[in-house]
Parts: structure tokens; sequence; C-alpha cells
């Protein structure tokens, strides 16, 4: 039952649901 | 709730809106209810689950990265104009579970665990050799350095005598050697210029509280004392249930919260544990 809306569709892009942008650095 | 009831959870990508929209809620929760160190800015959402919730609305499982800014938790600063610490500045970087409830078109903190770790001593020395590293809060250099700070800043300042109220961060210079240390200050009921025993000056009922930053330079027969400090508006103080974990004087804030049973209806009041951890 879980759904993964970032998981490519037929044809579609792949998108990478997590982890979300980086808005600064990464230690 | 057992899975045959059908209680499921959906993955919204973590830089969907709604997701974007119920991490800022939390981290301005975490903000608004630290008492020490510095306020931490959104950085990362790492996972991100929403689950229904019983009779009414969605409760945001979030797990999020933050970064220490350069605004102590009593500035007045809106967050949005907070420099984020540098890594040449020993960068301190946030490690946060949240649980926020979204009733009624309503964003509430149900949930709040964090953890704070400074960057290592190596990352640093990767972006530059002589930057000035973290010290424990508790050196007898920084505990010195905050007092002559103090004492020389009471000493040329005008108005309400300032006590000591924490040491925020403390950093070592190695040449030419110095402590560069950052603290909180508040006003007394004394004046500063008439002081004769501190100890019976008593910090004001509402509060003015001051952050000063110094550097103690060693010099050849003696020692060298700049200091600034900001002192801010008097503030309300933020109601604080009183925490189940014994406080600690470490350096880094952290806020951590038992979560409460959810209730059937209603956003609830959570309780605010404050811990510090390293």
């Amino acid at each position: 039952k879980v759904t993964h809306p970032g998981a490519a569709g037929p044809g579609g892009p792949l998108v990478r649901p997590c982890p979300g942008k980086v808005r600064h650095f990464k230690l | 709730v057992p899975h045959s009831l059908g209680l499921v959870y959906r993955q919204p990508a973590c830089d969907d809106p709604e997701i974007e929209k119920a991490a800022q809620v939390a981290v301005d929760y975490l903000n608004q209810h630290l008492l020490h160190g510095y306020k931490h800015t959104l950085n990362q959402i790492d996972k991100a689950k929403v689950w229904p919730r019983r009779p009414f609305g969605e409760v945001y499982e979030l797990e999020i990265d933050t970064l220490e800014t350069t605004c102590h938790a009593r500035d007045p600063t809106p967050l949005a104009n907070c420099p984020v610490r540098q890594v040449s500045q020993h960068a301190v970087e946030g490690d946060c579970d949240f649980h926020v409830l979204k009733q009624d078109n309503q964003l509430t903190v149900l949930h709040a665990k964090c953890h704070s770790t400074p960057d290592s001593a190596e990352d640093v020395r990767k972006v530059c050799s002589d930057c000035p590293l973290l010290i424990p809060l508790n050196d007898t250099r920084v505990v010195h350095a905050a007092q002559a700070a103090l004492a020389a800043f009471n000493a040329r300042h005008n108005g309400s005598y300032f006590k000591l109220v924490e040491i925020s961060r403390a950093q070592l210079v190695p040449l030419p050697e110095s402590t560069l240390v950052e603290f909180v200050v508040a006003a007394t009921d004394c004046v500063a210029k008439e002081v004769i025993e501190p100890t019976n000056c008593n910090l004001l009922a509402e509060k003015q509280y001051g952050f000063c930053k110094t550097t103690l330079t060693e010099k050849l027969g003696g020692e060298e004392v700049a200091v600034t400090c900001t002192v801010f508006h008097t503030q309300p103080e933020v109601p604080q249930p009183q925490p189940d974990v014994a406080k600690t004087a470490d350096p880094i804030p952290a806020v951590e919260q038992p979560a409460p049973a959810l209730p059937s209806a209603g956003p609830p009041a959570p309780s605010v544990t404050l811990g510090h951890v390293m």
C-alpha cells in the first residue's frame, strides 16, 4: 500500500523522491 | 494500529511543497523552543512519510538535517536573516525527527527530537589549516575570557550591571594565541558603576539579554580583551513545560520531546524536554 510518487511512470523521467535538495552544504 | 485495519502511509517526495511547509513549521518550532545555543536552519529533508490520523487529519513523520546559524536562540533576528555558520567557522549540524499534525489546514508539531554535532576537526582543516576549532565551554581559558570580557563590558557600560548567563561557543586561535568566546549576558537590578557585591544583583523580572563576542589575546606581560555586546529588547519568557531529562552544561543545544499520545480530536499541546548533546 505504500506509494512512491517519485518513481518513474511508463516512459516518465526518474525522480528521486528522497532525500531532498541540499540548501546550504553537507557536512 | 494493526495493518489489517488498512492504516497506510504515503511517501511524497521530500521536496514536495506540502512536505517543505511542514518541515519549515518544524524548524520554526525548534527555534522557538531553544533556550541555549544558536538557531538552526533547514538544510535537507532526509525522509518523509504521511500517516492518516483518526478521526481527522494527517501526521507528517519527517527526518530533517539542519545547520547552525550565527544567531543566538535569544536573538530576535528572523531566521531568514541569520547567516549559516560556515565550515571555516567550525559548522554544526543537527539531525532531527519530527511529527507534525495537519488538521483543519493547521500544522502543529507533536514531537521533536534533535541532536547536534560539530563538524570534525579534520573537515575544518581541509578548508583551512589555521581555522579556529571549537573547544569545550568549560575550558579554563574560555571561562576566564568570558569573565574578563564581561568585567570590561560592565566597566565601560552605563546602565544595568550585566551577569553571565551562558557561554555559547568557544574557539582557540593558534597564532597569535587567542581565545574567541561568544556568550550571553542578562541585565540585573544593579547599576554597573555602583556594584559592590555582584551576588546581590538579581536578573530583571522582564529579562533583557545581550549577546557578546570577545577575543582574548595573550600578550607579553599580559593579555588584551576586545568585546562587543548587542543588547536585545526585553523579551517575554517562552513558557517551557518542566523537562523530564536533567539539564547539563554541554555546549550544543537540542530539543527533545516525548511523543504525547494522540488525542481523539483537536491539536495537542506538546510537552518539551530540553537536553543538550555534543
